[in-house]
């Protein structure tokens, strides 16, 4: 229906206008819809985006890394208009450099108190955040099977090894 | 409402029976290129009801059966258990709830929950009432993140109203 | 045939006037997001002569000037310049060959080969001449490796083409 | 033409075939027309790969790291059949664990003798590989500028830090 679409972005909209700030330590970014004059059951949804101490341009000249921030944003604006109880995220961290899996991570926190999250990731400092994590290994060709790890054995685990066997 | 546990079987690389403890609030999977962290994914997403293949990365539903490795033979059956803590008693005032799912190379397919054969309708139900309609589950697929700001206008509005 | 220099100004976040020398068999190019890596990829096809703005992520060829940040103003043009060291000695015997692209925000564009105002379509020969035909030069632009694994066999087929 | 459509394909196939066994240390893969029954003009070109100890599948069912290293090796084998004299890579390693970036750099390391690459990379291992290195950076912001970076100032650069004045 129209309305619980309308109210739906409004309230979307703002989450977004937030964490786009926290996410970038500033800067601002707006969504709205377009072609609203004729059906706003037709209407598409525009995303602008200005990073710190940029001009504001299309979101397509914005860098990899900038990219997937905003996806992040507008990913966690939705899911805070209607928190499920767990979120599966796979590799979304793979185009961030330090300092932003830092930002990502520290929003992220925001909601794991509602929230379980399940993280595939290859970046460190990320793993360093989980509470519990598990390594993915296939000791015999073409069959997984998963073994616990602690932190310090993360190296051992990425490089398709099993710790304590090196 | 609370994940507890997943036990796949047969799926996809996970030939032997392997079980994951999902009790904590940030779980992390790691491992190699190939090692099967994402079919971990599609273990989660089938045993939820996904119908479409291709969401699975398949051309056949039958694609997530374990297809053999060196030295090793085809599975005949895929099987994957998810196991959730409602501390709602809505079940019988069970406090946990297993959801089963079930598929063979004959494309038999059956779902069970806590032990006892339904139709793909009552796990749906089960899902809506936990608060894991569709949709309700979020899953954010490899490579997709990018996916939600290269769509066109249209195409992003319907990501919205399936996410709302 | 070997690429010596790269000079840019005024394009896209390269507004002060800045030399890459790449002189090595293998140069990296390294920093955190948003910095600027890419736009320089971008610089080098810009200079190379490629015409679509969507290849460069903008939708209008002026998108490549610089428009401006934090305390600066945005400038009337952008200027890229590419040296070559041609050891066949093609151009009046001179071994370096510099090819120079600039545009307004009026939109007026210009060529220079060896400081001498050409045409694109000269632009072009020369690069055919030096081995760097269209596709001649190979850019692989980030996010787009996974492309020619998810194109139809058909689009795939144009790829190959192209590349041939 | 389609003769010379024909030739270029056909070498491209082998060095699809040599490539990939490098990259993987093993499987096979193979590309081959589809279509040609009408019209070899029409064709499209398919891919299956198999990765060592695994069964052949769709390249759909391959994992993210996977896939790119079956790109690299079409990609390249592609280059093979008419070497450019140089070429420019953006972050082609990004999926890829340490144990692939390796592999990747041993086959990088035969094309480099005919051809000058220009790689952008998060890797260090990728960073190591290289001549040269250059780090750009925004010491004011939206404004690029570019500097000679050592391999032991890595970290401060991507960090979004200049070396020497930490
Ligand atoms: N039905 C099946 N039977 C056996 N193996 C399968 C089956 N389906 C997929 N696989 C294998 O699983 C592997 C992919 O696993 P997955 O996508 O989980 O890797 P990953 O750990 O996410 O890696 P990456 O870090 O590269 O994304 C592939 O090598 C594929 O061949
Ligand atoms: N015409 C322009 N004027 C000023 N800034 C511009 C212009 N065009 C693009 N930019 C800015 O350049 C930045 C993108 O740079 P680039 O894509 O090179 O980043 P990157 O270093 O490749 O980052 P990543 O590692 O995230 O891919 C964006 O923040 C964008 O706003
Ligand atoms: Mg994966
Ligand atoms: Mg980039």
């Amino acid at each position: 229906s129209k309305t619980l679409f309308e109210d739906t972005f409004h309230e979307a909209r703002k989450n977004f206008q937030d964490i786009f700030r926290k996410l970038f330590q500033g800067g601002k970014a707006d969504m709205f819809l377009s072609n609203t004059d004729d059906d706003m059951l037709e209407a598409g949804i525009e995303i602008v985006a200005q990073p710190p101490g940029k001009q504001l341009q299309s979101i397509n000249l914005l860098s990899g890394g900038e990219r997937t921030m905003t996806a992040v944003a507008i990913l966690f604006a939705l899911f805070k208009v209607r928190p499920s109880p767990f979120c599966i995220l796979d590799e979304v961290d793979a185009a961030l450099d330090e300092t932003n899996v830092e930002r990502f991570l520290r929003v992220l926190r925001d909601f794991i108190a509602d929230t379980q999250f399940c993280i595939v990731t290859h970046h460190k400092r990320t793993m360093a955040e989980c509470q519990v994590l598990y390594g993915i290994t296939m000791q015999r060709r073409g069959v997984s099977s998963r073994i616990a790890v602690a932190l310090h054995e993360v190296d051992t685990i990425q490089d398709g090894g099993v710790p304590g066997t090196s | 409402m609370r994940l507890k546990r997943l036990v796949a079987r047969g799926f996809k690389s996970f030939a032997d029976k392997t079980e994951f403890e999902f009790d904590s609030r940030l779980t992390g999977i790691i491992g190699p290129n190939g090692c099967g962290k994402s079919n971990v994914v599609d273990a989660i997403k089938w045993v939820l009801g996904d119908q479409r293949a291709k969401s699975l990365r398949g051309s056949s539903m039958t694609d997530v059966i374990f297809k053999g490795a060196e030295g090793r033979e085809a599975m005949g059956m895929a099987e994957v258990t998810i196991t959730f803590e409602d501390l709602g008693g809505r079940f019988d005032g069970a406090t946990e709830i297993d959801i089963s799912r079930r598929l063979t190379v004959d494309k038999e397919s059956s779902y069970l929950v806590n032990g006892s054969e339904v139709r793909l309708k009552d796990v749906r139900d089960v899902l809506l009432d936990t608060g894991l309609g569709t949709g309700g589950y979020s899953v954010m697929e490899q490579g997709r993140i990018d996916a939600v700001l290269s769509a066109n206008p249209e195409a992003r509005r319907a990501i919205f109203e399936e996410a709302a």
